[in-house]
């Protein structure tokens, strides 16, 4: 495993421990997309469904129950929560589910390295990661009120596929048999989705304020 | 071959 790599999944990993953070100390959940928290415990669902069948390190399967676990405790916390799913916006987040899962379920079946159930369902996966954001940034253009930490999840999410593709160019001239063009496709896709975020987070960053978008 | 590929990424 090379660095970037490794600096990936730590970036993936600090996002999720900085929305717990928020939802645990404030109470609230304010800002973050219920949708966006289910599009992603899904996907991780479908992809880690591979813990039963294939090994790959320790490594993958303690991170791997760690994002199944963590994504289930941040959809129980604004679910059920007595004073959290007080704070969620619902009539905000209205982005549909179906709109991004349709389509990635019918490509997944279409595009994919075999037509196999566990294939399909992870190509689905990775199909889905690179949509999921969407309701989260559609939420984030509707309320417009960023606080800090849903700013910096958001940050750290996009910080990870951004290191995920520099451990892939990385992976390109180091291993002649790492080929994983669908996978690459997906990827360029979900940081391109936050090319726009970036911008102007490092522009509210710069000048010292509180992220603000247009 | 493409399905053989290990998926030793999360």
């Amino acid at each position: 495993m090379n660095l970037f790599r490794l600096a990936g999944d730590m970036s993936h990993l600090f996002s999720i421990v900085l929305i717990l953070l928020k939802i645990y100390t404030s109470k609230s959940c304010a800002g973050l997309s219920m949708k966006t928290q289910e599009l992603y415990t899904l996907v991780f669902v479908t992809r880690y469904l591979d813990l039963f069948y294939s090994y790959v390190s320790l490594y993958n399967t303690v991170m791997k129950l760690i994002f199944l676990a963590s994504s289930f405790g941040i959809l129980w916390y604004m679910r059920y929560h007595k004073q959290v799913k007080q704070t969620y916006d619902r009539e905000q987040d209205t982005f549909r589910h179906y709109i991004l899962v349709v389509p990635c379920a019918v490509l997944a079946l279409i595009v994919n390295n075999e037509l196999s159930v566990t294939e399909v369902l992870w190509t689905f996966s990775i199909y889905l990661e690179a949509v999921a954001i969407l309701p989260q940034l559609v939420l984030l253009q509707r309320t417009k009120n960023v606080d800090n930490l849903t700013g910096q999840y958001i940050f750290f999410l996009g910080a990870y596929r951004a290191l995920y593709i520099l451990n892939w160019i990385y992976r390109y001239w180091t291993e002649p048999k790492y080929r994983q063009y669908l996978v690459w496709a997906a990827g360029l896709v979900q940081t391109g989705l936050y090319a726009d975020f970036f911008y102007y987070y490092l522009k509210s960053w710069q000048a010292g304020e509180k992220l603000r978008l247009p | 071959e493409p399905s053989k590929l290990e998926k030793d990424e999360l």
